[in-house]
């Protein structure tokens, strides 16, 4: 790992005392190769190493340090700021119902995220609503439904419509049925589909959601970042819910999100079932990606 | 990359920044950039214009393989789609089917995602659209009881080809690797006459896990093929360029789009003039 890695180039330098130029370079060498590995965008990690190395070049090690656990110390401070420290979590409105929608390419985990938030906001003594705007893929509808019925919380659709009138349709079945919190499922889409961009511009000006959270797969490689800057700039988003993170994808794509849109992940899916969503831990996430 | 009409330091870190960002992953690019400035110094290439066109040939060298056809002539064709959630397997099956069904062939489904939600119904959905009929049991039954039942209704029906759709699932959970196992095993016990093809279902968008799911999956089952979905978004899938590089699994079919008609068969060329592009 990367702890071993650096312990070894350190072993092979004799500077104590002061972190020398030649040091940090060895170094940060390995670290980038770490971060690179961890899919973490190229540019994000260039601006990352050159942070790093600013503050670590003529630091003096600690006395209870060794040279590669002091650039390691620095690695993880500064990988801590990138990622933001505690957990991001959900804002709700003030008067409800809060409504959140959630985005984000074709099979990230929208749908199944969506019963699970509605499941984790249960729990929490919230009156969750679902409503499936997916009216493109077959049986998204469908799957939405039994999984709503997995968790007992309704669920609304109806055919025919177009995505705009049976979100509208929708948040406005909540208000009766006396639900606190509508989540609302959208298809999967390109961030480069000016189409299906326009109607999820459109969703959002017309049906207002206070949160709309950007579902993106942990194992997504140097691509997050064009996914999240566009999604930022057409819908705007409030936060990342990171899917997949039972795998052993490194999820490097959470720190270049962060780091490129400023938004925090809020949320992480860590299995196919219902109960797998749980608050995401920034620091548990950056010792994850360095390996 | 044409800024760079200097062998400099700039030049080298456009070619790595080029292929990282492709998601080629930095062990394969070192190799490529080390083999590259090689050449270079041993040719004494002065040129980054003679330069690009020779990292292109080894791309392509590591990505071309032999073609095979799609359907087999005479005998069954199988196909067992496997990958991770959520990479566009149900969707491709659709496509793969589709294809065939427009060459003439009898074309037969087995919904073996018996696990996720509306699965079946999703299958079934598109075996409609396509003209081809689906093999399911109830949601949670076991996939390979559905494969045996498959396999025998395509070997009595004179079925041409047989599409197996199985449930996502991550390479990391031996227990769904070994289910996977055995609905391998059933296939090549029931069907031994059959040509069979397991195709690796990969997300273009997806980063150096690629390599990871792909060795994998090709310990627990023999991989003949990848599919590479969602190459219409903005993801270059140069993690095929890693995968094939250590694992030789060639790369047959794309995915261009979420319609029946958005499959292309795989050609190193053009992969390669776009991921350098
Ligand atoms: N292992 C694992 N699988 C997950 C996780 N989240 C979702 N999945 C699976 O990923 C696949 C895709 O999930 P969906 O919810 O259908 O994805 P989607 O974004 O709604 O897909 P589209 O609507 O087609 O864009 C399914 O097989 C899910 O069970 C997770 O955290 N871990
Ligand atoms: N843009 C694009 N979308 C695709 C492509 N292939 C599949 N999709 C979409 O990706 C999503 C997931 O496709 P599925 O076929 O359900 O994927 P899967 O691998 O069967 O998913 P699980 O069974 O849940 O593991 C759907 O929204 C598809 O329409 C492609 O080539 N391009
Ligand atoms: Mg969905
Ligand atoms: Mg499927």
């Amino acid at each position: 790992n990367l702890a071993t890695r650096l312990q070894n180039v350190f072993t092979k330098l004799r500077g104590r005392g002061r972190l020398s130029e030649q040091d940090v370079g060895e170094a940060l060498r390995e670290v980038r190769l770490a971060l690179l590995e961890a899919d973490v965008n190229f540019k994000v990690v260039k601006d990352f190493i050159a942070e790093v190395k600013e503050r670590a070049v003529g630091e003096e090690v600690l006395k209870s340090l060794t040279p590669g656990q002091q650039v390691i110390k620095i690695v993880h401070e500064e990988l801590a700021a990138l990622m933001g420290s505690g957990q991001s979590k959900l804002a709700f409105a003030s008067k409800p119902p809060t409504i959140i929608m959630l985005v984000g390419l074709q099979g990230s985990g929208k749908t199944t995220a969506t019963a699970k938030l509605a499941h984790y906001l249960k729990n929490q003594g919230k009156r969750p609503f679902l409503v499936a705007a997916d009216i493109y893929r077959p049986a998204a509808i469908e799957q939405l439904k039994i999984l709503g019925e997995e968790i007992g919380v309704p669920v609304f659709s109806k055919v025919g419509k177009s995505v705009l009138a049976l979100a509208k349709q929708g948040i406005r079945e909540a208000v009766p049925k006396n639900c606190d919190v509508v989540v609302v499922d959208t298809a999967g889409r390109l961030h480069i589909d000016e189409k299906m961009m326009n109607e999820l511009e459109e969703v959002k000006r017309e049906v207002r959601p206070h949160q709309v959270l950007l579902v993106v797969d942990a194992m997504t490689g140097q691509d997050a970042v064009n996914v999240a800057l566009v999604f930022k700039e057409r819908v705007d988003f409030d936060g990342v819910i990171l899917t997949k993170l039972d795998g052993d994808a490194r999820g490097g794509a959470a720190l270049s999100i962060k780091a490129v849109t400023g938004r925090p992940i809020k949320l992480a899916s860590v299995g196919e079932k219902l109960d797998d969503l749980q608050p995401f831990h920034p620091d548990r996430m950056s010792s994850r990606i360095l390996g | 990359l044409a800024h760079f009409p200097v062998l400099d330091e700039g030049f080298w870190e456009g070619l790595e920044e080029a292929l990282i960002e492709a998601d080629v992953g930095i062990q394969v690019t070192q190799e490529l950039l080390d083999k590259l400035r090689e050449e270079a110094r041993a040719q004494k290439i002065r040129e980054s214009a003679q330069l690009l066109p020779r990292l292109k040939e080894k791309l392509v060298d590591i990505l071309t393989t032999e073609k095979q056809p799609l359907f087999s002539e005479g005998k069954l064709g199988i196909f067992l789609m496997l990958g991770v959630n959520g990479t566009g397997k149900t969707t491709t099956i659709a496509k793969i089917a589709h294809r065939a069904k427009i060459e003439g062939k009898n074309v037969l489904l087995a919904a073996a995602d018996t696990y996720r939600a509306a699965a079946i119904e999703q299958l079934e959905i598109w075996g409609k659209r396509v003209g081809a009929a689906t093999i399911k049991h109830r949601r949670g039954s076991d996939p390979a009881a559905v494969v045996y039942d498959a396999i025998h209704a395509a070997q009595a029906r004179d079925v041409d080809v047989l599409l197996i759709d199985t449930a996502g699932r991550l390479h990391t959970y031996i227990h769904l690797m070994e289910e996977l196992q055995k609905i391998k095993r059933v296939v090549m016990r029931e069907a031994p006459e059959a040509e069979i093809k397991t195709l690796l279902v990969i997300d273009a968008t997806t980063g150096q896990n690629g390599l990871s799911q792909a060795r994998l999956f090709g310990k627990a089952l023999e991989v003949d093929g990848v599919v590479l979905t969602k190459l219409d978004g903005t993801a270059k899938g140069g993690i095929i360029a890693a995968i094939e590089d250590e694992l030789k699994i060639p790369v047959i079919l794309i995915g261009v789009g979420e319609k029946l008609d958005d499959l292309q068969e795989f050609d190193a060329r053009a992969f390669v003039e776009a991921l350098l592009s």
